[in-house]
């Protein structure tokens, strides 16, 4: 049974979809079956993975509300192993459009439930906000890796998080935990990644990742040749950091 | 009449607030009038301006949801003729609360109209999503400012920003324009910078400012402090390009 984990902060542009896209292709690298699920109607990790948006596929959203099956839905990455369903336009739509819909937080849990086991790993790349889609994933997942940047509205944002994750763990999803939580963009020349850094370490002691994050411009470069940074520019210092965060994440979560 | 501007982008941390709150600082000082509206949950301009938003005062979602009276929610801040309706965590209540609402988009036109005569410009910081919150903003306000972060996922979403703004115009709000596009987070550094500013003035060829914000850590350490950058540290690369900013939005809205 695949794992699924997904990659949610309510803040905006602190690393999700850098984070989802970049541990998927070293997962993959490893030896895992990997599935990136785009829950994001800006289909940023769909662009960064080389999948089609603009085409006439269908994606995501035909799953959870035309409830098209997966088959049709899934593509192939450049990495063997790497698959992804892709987000589109509509997607955004869709928050809308379920409100209403009779068990609304878990369609996407009933969406990944027939192919699982075809996966080890499912990761779901959320929307900087805690509506409908981000519910959907937060309902479907067992962990939840929380990236956070180091500066400072990025820890006044967590507490919200942290409520909400808990008001799913009483209504819907009572086995979520936090699988971990990632310092990205961290900059050695700048105070405020330290300071960040230090006070995430009190907050949160036993679940910040070992590895951290640099602030690295390759990271930002590779989405605009659909690559993975594993394919971009494999020993660059951002590469590094996403190796070790595999490594970190298979052992905690007991996969290798 | 106030002149409102929602300073909107659905991608995630472009520095929407950023631009919200130090552009306000600017004005302000140039002898504007201004009032800044909080619309995003998160509250990071209330913070940034030193407002109190974990206290029990009421804020813009008592407004929205539950008609408070503007007069009892607004606060002032640490410079002379700036204001704010903060926001506050409820806030996030009030996308699921306003759907099924009369009128729902109009809230904020209807709560701001009364007081529209005390500032010279709103700004209206939103969030990142085009949700029902971003919805009334671009609904009450004249004008659009864009910020675009200089990396490749940002040209990515403008297309469904625009395609939102169009469709505003045709239902709800015929007058909302482009005030204009803000380049942010600059790094003359990286050639990225220079790719997505050369394809930017491709796309809007006069709707972007001449200024442009270059990257700079003092505007990422001043909402730590509650203070604008024109506080916090007046005469760093950050306060120097939202002076700029100020002076350009001043002749171009023909508000001097
Ligand atoms: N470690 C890093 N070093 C340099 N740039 C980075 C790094 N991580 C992410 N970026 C860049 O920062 C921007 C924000 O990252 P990203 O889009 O992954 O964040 P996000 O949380 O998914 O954003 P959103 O909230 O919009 O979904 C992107 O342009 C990305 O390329
Ligand atoms: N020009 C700049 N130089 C350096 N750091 C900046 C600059 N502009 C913004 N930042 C920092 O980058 C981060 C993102 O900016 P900001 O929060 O203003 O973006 P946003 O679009 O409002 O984000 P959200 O989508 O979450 O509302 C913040 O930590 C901010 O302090
Ligand atoms: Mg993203
Ligand atoms: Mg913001």
């Amino acid at each position: 049974m695949g794992r699924i984990i997904a990659v949610s902060n309510q803040k905006g542009g602190v690393g999700k979809t850098t984070t989802t896209v970049n541990l998927a292709g070293v997962l993959a690298k490893l030896g895992q079956r990997v599935l990136v699920v785009d829950m994001d109607p800006q289909a940023n990790a769909t662009t960064a993975l080389g999948a089609d948006k603009y085409g006439s596929r269908e994606h995501v959203y035909h799953a959870l509300v035309t409830e098209t099956p997966l088959g049709a839905l899934i593509q192939h990455s450049e990495i063997e192993g790497l698959d992804v369903l892709p987000s589109g336009p509509d997607l955004a739509g869709a928050e809308l459009e379920l409100v209403s819909a009779l068990a609304r937080e878990t369609k996407l849990k009933s969406v990944l439930a027939p192919i699982r086991d075809r996966y080890d790993v499912i990761l779901v790349d959320c929307p900087p906000s805690l509506g409908l889609l981000t519910l959907n994933a937060l309902t479907a997942c067992e962990g939840v890796l929380v990236p956070l940047q180091c500066e400072y509205y990025a820890l006044e944002g967590i507490s919200s998080l942290l409520r909400t994750i808990d008001l799913v763990r009483r209504s819907v999803n009572p086995r979520i935990r936090i699988t971990g939580v990632l310092l990205t963009m961290f900059d050695r020349r700048n105070r405020l990644s330290f300071q960040v850094e230090a006070e995430a370490r009190q907050h949160f002691p036993n679940v910040i990742y070992e590895t951290t994050i640099p602030r690295n411009v390759k990271l930002a470069e590779s989405p605009s040749f659909g690559k993975p940074i594993v394919l971009y520019d494999p020993f660059c210092q951002g590469a590094l950091a996403y190796d070790a965060l595999g490594h970190e994440v298979l052992v905690r979560e007991g996969l290798t």
